[in-house]
């Protein structure tokens, strides 16, 4: 269909199937901000780390096979950490070590949104 | 995205939304897909953040993102972030922060906050309107009261430094109010417009259809979904129901 898009308005999508469904996970905010998010993510670093590759390669693709952006995220995002308000850095912190992804890389991560307004 | 606030005729609010992200960041022509949005799906979870045992708010996060997108603090309100895209945008925001400039904050732990420490409908929208941020959005806000002009449901536009404006709920429809990643107040872009089907699927429901399986099934409806879309999030507000479901598109089916 060439754009504008008309609507198909349904009435029979609900309930959709149960593999549709996500994981529920119980975050405790009385624990220190490093520990919180361990038991949610210690089994997600590879999928996190596929989907950080392919906003890297996107970032590389844009700036014309420049990798300059992805080494500085990679190289200055410990220290950009710093610059992050508590408890965010310490629980940024925690997923690194949960994951075993760079600490840069979760920050990237937990930046997507202001970056990807562009 | 697409978020909905709107009422039942007994007063009941729900919210709803759709997430969609991933334009341009890898079209696979093979399957007909986005590559950033096959790999959120699966990072797709329920946080229920609890304090003393208690819930204090549940959210819809990515695993690994600790900022909130979609979020419901029970019997208080519900609050929802779409893009809003911007000649001043989040890069702007970024390179003050790196250059050392850090007055604005974050757009993820904004919400965060509000989700943790509002405690009601009307402080989380100063606090959503007031704080310099390093990105511009779109926050779609339901509170918990729905008479006359405590109708608790908003808009609020957000530049970077300042508020655009803040559109409430009985200034835009009375029972429902409706934001995809659009200036109210000006016609989306004609190759993206979410915003016309979705107000007809609206109208098609009527007041009397509006319930959790109702507004599924508005945004379940092409173009509000569309290949973009990671997944959808329903939430009443009184009850504290949240429930979320992946959503995909099969062809034939538009890109965003």
């Amino acid at each position: 269909q060439i754009p504008p898009f008309t609507e198909e308005c349904v009435d029979n999508a609900y309930p959709p199937p149960e593999s549709r469904k996500v994981p529920s996970y119980v975050v405790n905010l009385d624990l220190p901000a490093a520990q919180r998010w361990t038991h949610v993510v210690k089994n997600k670093g590879p999928e996190i780390k596929k989907l950080l590759d392919e906003f890297k390669s996107f970032i590389s693709d844009i700036f014309n096979g420049s990798q300059a952006i992805v080494n500085f995220i990679d190289k200055e995002g410990p220290a950009f950490d710093e610059t992050l308000p508590q408890p965010f850095a310490d629980e940024m912190r925690g997923i690194a070590n949960a994951t075993g992804l760079k600490l840069g890389e979760i920050v990237f991560f937990n930046i997507f949104y202001e970056f990807f307004t562009v | 995205c697409t978020s909905i606030v709107a009422q039942d005729p007994k007063g009941t609010l729900y919210h709803a939304r759709n997430l969609d992200f991933g334009l341009f960041l890898g079209w696979d022509i093979k399957n007909n897909t986005w590559a950033v949005t096959e790999l959120l799906r699966p990072l797709v979870i329920i946080v229920d953040f609890q304090k003393g045992g208690q819930t204090v708010f549940k959210s819809v996060n990515f695993a690994g993102y600790i900022g909130i997108l979609t979020a419901i603090k029970p019997k208080l309100f519900t609050l929802t972030m779409n893009e809003r895209f911007n000649k001043d945008g989040g890069y702007i925001g970024l390179m003050e922060w790196i250059l050392g400039e850090r007055t604005g904050q974050w757009m993820g732990f904004l919400t965060r906050q509000v989700m943790e420490s509002a405690s009601g409908f009307l402080e989380a929208k100063v606090m959503l309107s007031n704080e310099e941020m390093l990105a511009p959005a779109y926050f779609i806000l339901g509170g918990n009261k729905t008479s006359g002009l405590y109708q608790q449901g908003c808009v609020i536009t957000r530049a970077r430094e300042f508020v655009v404006d803040v559109w409430d709920m009985e200034s835009a429809n009375g029972w429902y109010i409706l934001e995809t990643n659009y200036d109210h107040w000006s016609a989306p872009l004609f190759l993206d417009d979410r915003r016309t089907p979705a107000h007809h699927c609206m109208g098609n429901m009527t007041q009397q259809g509006v319930s959790i399986k109702g507004l599924h099934n508005v945004l379940s409806s092409r173009p509000v979904l569309n290949k973009l879309t990671t997944y959808t999030a329903l939430m009443q507000v009184d009850s504290g129901h949240l429930e979320v479901w992946l959503q995909y598109c099969p062809d034939p089916c538009i890109p965003w």
